[in-house]
Parts: structure tokens; sequence; C-alpha cells
């Protein structure tokens, strides 16, 4: 099984 | 005073089919440079980044930076009041703030429509996205890209994207059984938009969820290519190239094993 990542995991809020 | 003018207007409505599915209102950035939005859905797992440079525009001025928040909905609505072969015209004054302007002109300018719409205060967060130099960078027809994505999502709801300086192969199960699609490099063709080309520095695997991916492809009628940045363990990069302007790209954050 997969699980989804959200891109705040990857990038970071300005 | 904001004012943008584009010939080719129905670019716009092409640009607001590709951000539908994704988002319902965003911020339009305006600078010297150009007009860009960069907008998440509301489950923060893809990014949406548009970039129109302002001399893609038939006439572009901005004194002063802009941001204009819309809803894309309502400028959908009003965008569809022009005709596809209609100039484009956004302006946007100081001294209202509070709306945008959309004047429509017929080519043979017999026909002249003016829309005022109600600008929204967002609160927008914006992203910063490294520069990243991709293990892979796959350039395909958009169209190609389409159909696998469409043909993926009958089989699963993820797809695991496996390139390798062969090609690139797409793979999908689910409750029916599994599909594959492989497509290689192209030895040679003679339209440029027709190629597979694959840039790599290293093989990469990995997983997203196709709905997003069937999103992105509403952009397919903006560009006759797609490309696909990959990188292990980031966001996918799936951006379609707008003529002498600028480019749609979206992100969208892998799925990892559990």
């Amino acid at each position: 099984d997969h699980t989804q990542t959200k891109l705040s995991d990857y990038f970071k809020v300005k | 005073m904001f004012e943008a003018r584009l010939v080719q207007g129905s670019l716009l409505k092409k640009i607001l089919e590709a951000t539908k599915d994704l988002l319902t209102e965003a911020t339009f950035d305006c600078s010297s440079t150009g007009m860009s939005l960069q907008a998440m859905d509301s489950s923060h797992v893809s990014l949406v980044s548009l970039m129109l440079r302002s001399d893609g525009f038939d006439a572009y001025r901005c004194d002063r930076n802009l941001s204009m928040g819309i809803n894309l909905t309502s400028m959908t609505k009003i965008i569809k009041c022009s005709s596809n072969d209609d100039v484009v015209t956004i302006k946007a004054d100081d001294n209202n703030p509070d709306t945008v302007t959309f004047m429509f002109e017929s080519p043979n300018q017999e026909k002249v429509s003016d829309f005022e719409m109600k600008l929204m205060d967002l609160d927008t967060e914006h992203l910063g996205i490294p520069e990243t130099d991709y293990s892979v960078v796959v350039k395909m027809p958009a169209q190609e890209f389409q159909r696998v994505c469409r043909d993926m999502s009958q089989i699963g709801e993820s797809v695991t994207i496996c390139c390798t300086k062969d090609g690139i192969r797409f793979s999908a199960s689910g409750d029916l059984g599994t599909g594959n699609i492989k497509i290689a490099q192209s030895a040679n063709v003679d339209k440029e938009e027709e190629a597979v080309v694959i840039e790599m520095q290293e093989a990469v695997t990995l997983t997203f969820a196709l709905r997003y991916l069937n999103f992105f492809t509403r952009a397919t009628s903006l560009s006759g290519q797609v490309s696909l940045s990959m990188s292990p363990e980031v966001p996918l990069v799936v951006e379609y190239k707008i003529a002498d302007m600028g480019y749609m790209r979206y992100y969208l954050a892998p799925k990892i094993e559990d």
C-alpha cells in the first residue's frame, strides 16, 4: 500500500 | 494601471480549463515581467504554477505590482462570454482596486464587450520551490500522456512510473488485474512534437495518484508536448509550455510505500 504525501513535506511556505 | 492585451484570447479559456479541477480561487500576481499564479489544491497534494511573460502579450502595461484575488468559477463564466477569435484585454485601475475588467473585441471590431468582475481578498500561501536538477526529464506528446493517464485509471488509483534509458513504463494494478504501458525513446521522428525524448542521470521509480495526473492533462490543448521531471522522493513536475509566453506547471507529491 502507498500513502499520499503532501507538498509541505518537500517545499517550505515562503 | 494594469492592462494586458491578448490577441489569442482563447488561451485564457484553455488556462481556466487546465485549472478547474484543482482550484476554485487563486491570486494572479501581476508585475512588469508578466502575470503569474501559484496555488495548491485544497488537499495540498498538488500545486499549479502558471507563468505568462509580459513580452508574450500583444500589449502589456503594469505600473506597479498587483495581486488580484480571483474566483476562478466567476472568471470562467465571464471568459465564456468571449468568442474563440476575440481579442481579450484584462484591465485593472489603481483607483478601483476591488475589480478587474475583461474586454472582448471581435476581430473586425464590430462587437466590443466589457465585463467587470469583483476581486476577492485571498490569504494565499506561496511555496518556495527549490531549483532542482532532476534525475529524469521525459518529453513526450501531450496527447499520448493524456491517453496513458486515462488508460491507467481504468485499472487502478495509482500509477507507478519507472524511467530508464530505454523508455518510460507506467504500471497500475487494481481489483481487475494489472496494466503496463511502456513507451520507448524515439529513434528518429520527423516532427519534434511527436518525439519521446528521455534525458536521464539515474533511473527513477515513483508512484502517483492518477486522479491528479488526469486533472493535469486538462492542459493538453495548451501544448503539443508535455515534460515530466522526476527525482527520487521529490514531487513530480508536469510542464506544458505555452508558446512564446511561458508555461503551465503542475507539481504532485508522490505516494510512498507504507
